[in-house]
C-alpha cells in the first residue's frame, strides 16, 4: 500500500 | 423496538455480499428516517456508507435510535439462508442483544426465523461533507466492474482521467500497460447502456485497483455506478438502489511516490 493515504485524513471524525 | 420489512429481501442479501469482504464488522444505525451504516475497512483506506430510507421498506418502525453491531461474515451466513425472492423482516427489542431475521417465501408457505447475536463495536464516524466534484461519471455498473477486473491483471493501480467527452482508465505493470476509454453516450434507446459525463474541470487521479474491485461487488444492486472525482480528494463510487437508498464507497487517492 505504498503511497496510499488513509481515508480518515480527508474526513473529520464526528 | 425496531422492526423493518422489505419485500425484496434479495436486495439486503446483495448489500451484505457487496460489503462483507471489505469490512469485518459494523454498527447498523437505525432511526426514524432509516437504516444506515458507516464503516472503514481494516486498513482505513476506504469507507463504506450505506443508507436505506424508511420509506423504502414495506413496514418500518423504530421507536428509539438503535445501533446494532454485527459481524458481516455472520450476517452473510444468515442472509444466505433467505431466498432471493423472500421478504425479510428484521426485528430487535430496545436494548436487546439479538436481532431476528424472518424470511417469508412469496407464497408464504415457508417462514424461517434466525437470531443473530449483536456485538459491541467501537467505530469512528466520519463527517462526509457535501461537495461539488470536478467530474461526475455515470456508467453501466457491469462495464465498470469489467474494466477494474481487466486492468487488475496488468497493474495494481488505475489512473482515472475525465475530460468532457470521455473517461479513461489506464494502468501499467510488469508485463505491459493498458488503457480503456469510455466515450460519453447518452443512449436513449437503451438507457441501461448510457455513459454520462458531467464535468466542471478535467481531472486525473490514481487509485488502488484492489479496492475498486472490491467496490464492484455491489454491481448487482444497480444498473449504473456513479464515480465522483475531485483533485486530491477521495473518489466516490456510488450505487443507487431506486426508491430505497444508496451504497457509497470512498477511496483515498494514491500519492506520487
Amino acid at each position: 500500500l505504498a503511497g496510499q493515504r488513509s481515508i480518515s485524513a480527508f474526513f473529520a471524525a464526528k | 423496538m425496531f422492526e423493518a420489512r422489505i419485500a425484496q429481501g434479495g436486495l439486503l442479501k446483495k448489500v451484505v455480499e457487496a460489503i462483507k469482504d471489505l469490512i469485518e464488522d459494523a454498527n447498523f444505525d437505525c432511526n426514524n428516517s432509516g437504516f444506515s451504516l458507516q464503516a472503514m475497512d481494516s486498513s482505513h483506506v476506504s469507507l463504506v456508507a450505506l443508507s436505506l430510507r424508511a420509506d423504502g421498506f414495506e413496514h418500518y418502525r423504530c421507536d428509539r435510535n438503535v445501533s446494532m453491531g454485527m459481524k458481516l461474515a455472520n450476517l452473510s451466513k444468515i442472509l444466505k439462508c433467505a431466498g432471493n425472492e423472500d421478504a425479510i423482516t428484521m426485528k430487535s427489542e430496545d436494548n436487546g442483544d439479538t436481532i431476528t431475521f424472518m424470511f417469508e417465501t412469496p407464497n408464504q408457505e415457508r417462514l424461517s426465523e434466525f437470531d443473530l447475536k449483536l456485538m459491541d463495536i467501537d467505530s469512528e464516524h466520519l463527517g462526509i461533507p457535501e461537495a461539488e466534484y470536478d467530474a461526475t461519471v455515470k456508467l453501466p455498473a457491469g462495464e465498470f466492474q469489467r474494466i477494474v477486473k481487466d486492468l487488475s491483471s496488468i497493474g495494481d493501480t488505475v489512473e482515472i482521467s475525465v475530460t468532457k467527452d470521455a473517461v479513461k482508465f489506464g494502468t501499467t505493470g510488469d508485463i505491459g500497460s493498458a488503457n480503456i476509454m469510455c466515450r460519453q453516450n447518452k443512449s436513449v434507446d437503451k438507457p441501461e447502456e448510457s455513459t454520462e459525463i458531467d464535468i466542471n474541470e478535467p481531472v486525473a487521479l490514481t487509485f488502488a485497483l484492489r479496492y475498486l474491485n472490491s467496490f464492484a461487488k455491489a454491481t448487482p444492486l444497480s444498473t449504473h455506478v456513479v464515480l465522483k472525482l475531485s483533485k486530491d480528494l477521495p473518489i466516490v463510487v456510488e450505487y443507487h438502489v431506486p426508491d430505497v437508498g444508496r451504497l457509497g464507497f470512498y477511496l483515498a487517492p494514491k500519492v506520487e511516490e
